[in-house]
């Protein structure tokens, strides 16, 4: 079964499955223990070190082996953890489980650019206040009519000493809108990138005056998920690794690049649009009759048909001519014994050189345009009741 | 009817160089 057309072939919207967009990437870690090594942690010993991989690779849960951070004695406390997803992802959630007591705050943020510019999706904490400048996130979601980065309560430690951070991209986005249909909401969720900025260690709490903390802190912590589908608009049920190890969507609909997020060259008869569960919105291929392999589109002529077509065909080859490359070009006429997809669809005129008055004929019916006294679909013989004269201004005469 | 195509030897070029089609 093809998710992307229904049983009768017809496109119809579909979209990856959920996914850990995290698992096997590189995660970055501004601080990582074992460099130089210590009695706890040796990064150039694989027995004792804690690296970074391990936060996203598929490790079993029963005993956890943590990333850490280096030990943290003096500001700045922040500790950043990045991953970069590799492409566009639409998130479902972001979790990241502590080894450790997990920090009194937090803030979460997504690059839709691939670490170019970052925007908070949110925070944590149990001062939202001091640390954040915000008030603490409402029971019902945002005031706003669109989704926003609200501060939510830090983290619980777990009687094992650990904890979760957990964010659904739900708890900042007010009820009621719908992906399909809401620009703000799918921009809210769209993510290239995702990065947790660890603010401020647990122990703060006891940190002296200068900000130095009275006992060694570090972050440790292990599974970062992080939930989502693999962004395709609509336009594609799963995404590979391109020729250059590159994530990319399988695009169908003619849609085609990373996120099928525009038209194939050739499919450009309606602007590309996303694709809905009503309606998949595929992109349409020009009506060139098979004469042109190039098109582009015309907002002007889109319009104008009410919306239904606005491609014009380029470069028409095999003599043809016009949007849709449907009539002969001139010099040309239509040979009606072959289909308008024929490669020889079009005939030359070959209107006589004496006979005809010039070099276009009627591009339905094929007649040139005869002298006075000349006959003929290419004007080659003198019409009865003519003689051929040995003028080529009047090459024929009326027979004394 | 059907008359002959017109014969191109037949016609007199003298005063009508320039119009003369190339063969």
């Amino acid at each position: 079964a093809d998710p992307c057309h229904d049983e009768g072939g017809a496109p119809r919207g579909c979209v990856p499955g959920l996914v850990n967009a995290a698992l096997g990437r590189e995660v970055l870690a501004s601080s990582t223990c074992g460099r130089p090594a210590n009695r706890a942690c040796d990064a150039s010993d694989p027995r004792r070190a804690h690296p970074a991989t391990l936060l996203t690779s598929a490790g079993g849960t029963a005993s956890p082996l943590c990333w850490r951070s280096d030990l943290l004695q003096r500001a700045p406390l922040n500790v950043t953890l990045t991953v970069p997803l590799g492409k566009a992802f639409e998130l479902v959630f972001v979790s990241l489980r502590f080894c450790s007591t997990p920090p009194a705050s937090a803030a979460l943020l997504k690059s839709q650019d691939h670490g170019r510019s970052w925007t908070p999706l949110g925070f944590f904490s149990s001062h939202c206040g001091l640390d954040y400048g915000r008030l603490p996130a409402p029971a019902d979601g945002p005031a706003g009519p669109g989704p926003e980065a609200l501060c939510f309560p830090a983290p619980q430690t777990h009687p094992d000493g650990g904890g979760l951070l957990a964010f659904s991209v739900q708890d900042g986005s007010p009820p009621g809108l719908d992906l399909d249909n809401s620009p703000v909401l799918q921009d809210w969720v769209t993510a290239t990138d995702i990065r947790i900025l660890l603010t401020r260690p647990a122990m703060l709490e006891d940190a002296r005056d200068d900000g130095e903390v009275t006992v060694p802190y570090s972050y440790s912590a292990t599974e970062l998920q992080v939930g989502g589908r693999c962004k395709c608009n609509g336009h594609a049920s799963r995404c590979l690794l391109d020729t250059q190890g590159h994530l990319t969507c399988d695009c169908r609909h003619g849609t085609e690049g990373p996120d099928c997020s525009r038209c194939k060259p050739f499919y450009c008869d309606r602007p590309w649009q996303r694709a809905t569960a009503q309606e998949a919105h595929a992109c349409l291929a020009c009506s060139c009759n098979g004469h042109a392999r190039r098109c582009r589109f015309n907002m002007e002529l889109y319009r104008l048909s009410g919306r239904r077509s606005g491609g014009v065909c380029l470069n028409c080859r095999h003599n043809t001519a016009g949007r849709h490359c449907h009539y002969c070009r001139e010099g040309f006429y239509r040979d009606p014994g072959r289909a308008l997809s024929d490669r020889r669809a079009c005939r030359a005129c070959d209107c006589h050189p004496v006979g005809a008055a010039g070099k276009t004929c009627n591009q339905t019916t094929g007649q040139c345009p005869c002298k006075d006294g000349v006959t003929g679909l290419t004007c080659n013989r003198c019409a009865p009741g003519f003689q051929q004269s040995r003028s080529p201004v009047a090459p024929c005469v009326k027979t004394p | 009817e059907v008359m002959p195509t017109l014969d191109m030897a037949l016609f007199d070029w003298t005063d009508y160089e320039d119009l003369k089609p190339e063969v």
